[in-house]
């Protein structure tokens, strides 16, 4: 594995999105994993409709009935990467632009789709595991814990405690091997995490948060998805 | 555990309260913020007084990273929870889910 890796060095990662005042992360860190593997599979990077997924998506979770996908009200992305699957695929933003509200009908054009999901699987939490899944097969859709992420502005987050319990749905792009962590007077290695407030939040949209502990449940939820070529 | 950004000009909680005052409306300016009455401006500013706590607080916590003001500063934990997030944190694996295959990471 390479020390630090990075898929937007890549091409494969589109710029920092604004979810608004929707609870609409999932849609995001679906949609930021299925234009990774697209670009993988294709070679262009073409940015995904999230609102396709707030307006259409209500998969449920088949063994707890009311666990569903609900737009702003919230939803999975394991769910999402199901309905993706089962609709066909995801349509291009321009094509689906986002509103950031989930009272419209679901406007899905099945002749517009522009990626795919040929399968999606989940990670282990061994980081060795997450980081070559990254790198072989594009950014991840992880969940992790806001708490500090509300006052976050920069640098390598690695607090002393933290919960684990997973709030907010992301993107992983990239790890970086050496983050000075003052209070350890050490380099740290860390995750490059991809958000969804815009670009004026944290580090240009992004947040860095130290490996090694599952430090905010960033480990325990991590889905890889893959793409199958589509012409539209 | 002076933070550098924020310069003491007069003492005791009247100068801190002055200087949350500044920071409250370079917040204001910088993300464009208006409320609807005085009533709800005066809630707000409590809110983001005690999210100026809580961002030194987190940074005691959090020492490597760099924490303060960001356009959340003026909801309270719930509400940014409830308005900014959005998962549904159920680890359930729905059916087409597989395990992924462990990769090779020595090479």
């Amino acid at each position: 594995l390479p020390a630090d890796f990075d898929w937007r060095d890549h091409g494969a990662v589109t710029g920092v999105k604004n979810q608004g005042s929707c609870g609409s992360c999932w849609s995001f860190s679906t949609t930021g994993a299925l234009e990774g593997a697209n670009f993988l599979a294709t070679e262009k990077l073409v940015s995904l409709s999230e609102q396709q997924l707030v307006d259409c998506d209500h998969e449920c979770d088949p063994e707890e009935p009311g666990s569903c996908d609900s737009g702003c009200n919230g939803g999975l992305m394991n769910s999402a990467f199901e309905y993706t699957l089962k609709a066909g695929g995801l349509m291009r933003e321009e094509d689906y632009p986002y509103t950031g509200t989930d009272r419209g009908a679901c406007k899905f054009d099945k002749s517009k789709i522009a990626a795919s999901v040929a399968n999606f699987s989940v990670v282990t939490l061994d980081e060795d595991q997450i980081a070559a899944n990254l790198v072989k097969n594009g950014p991840l859709a992880i969940a992790i814990n806001a708490v500090f992420m509300q006052t976050y502005v920069g640098g390598v987050s690695c607090p002393y405690i933290c919960s684990r319990r997973l709030d907010h749905g992301v993107l992983l792009v990239g790890y970086g091997s050496a983050g000075y962590s003052a209070v350890r007077m050490k380099e740290k290695p860390y995750w490059i995490i991809k958000n969804s407030w815009g670009e004026s939040w944290g580090d240009g949209g992004y947040y860095k948060i130290c490996r090694g502990r599952n430090i905010c449940g960033v480990d325990s939820m991590v889905s890889t998805v893959a793409a199958v070529q589509t012409s539209s | 555990a002076e933070d550098p950004l924020i310069k003491q000009v007069v003492d005791g909680a009247e100068g801190e309260a002055l200087t949350d005052h500044h920071h409250f409306s370079i917040f204001k300016r910088k993300f464009g913020k208006s409320y609807a009455s005085q009533e709800e401006h005066d809630h707000r500013f409590k809110v983001f007084r005690a999210n100026l706590r809580r961002a030194r607080r987190h940074q005691k916590l959090d020492p490597s990273a760099v924490h303060g003001v960001t356009q959340f500063s003026d909801l309270t934990p719930s509400e940014f929870r409830r308005t900014y997030l959005g998962l549904r944190s159920k680890l359930r694996l729905p059916k087409d889910a597989t395990q992924a295959p462990i990769l090779p990471t020595d090479s």
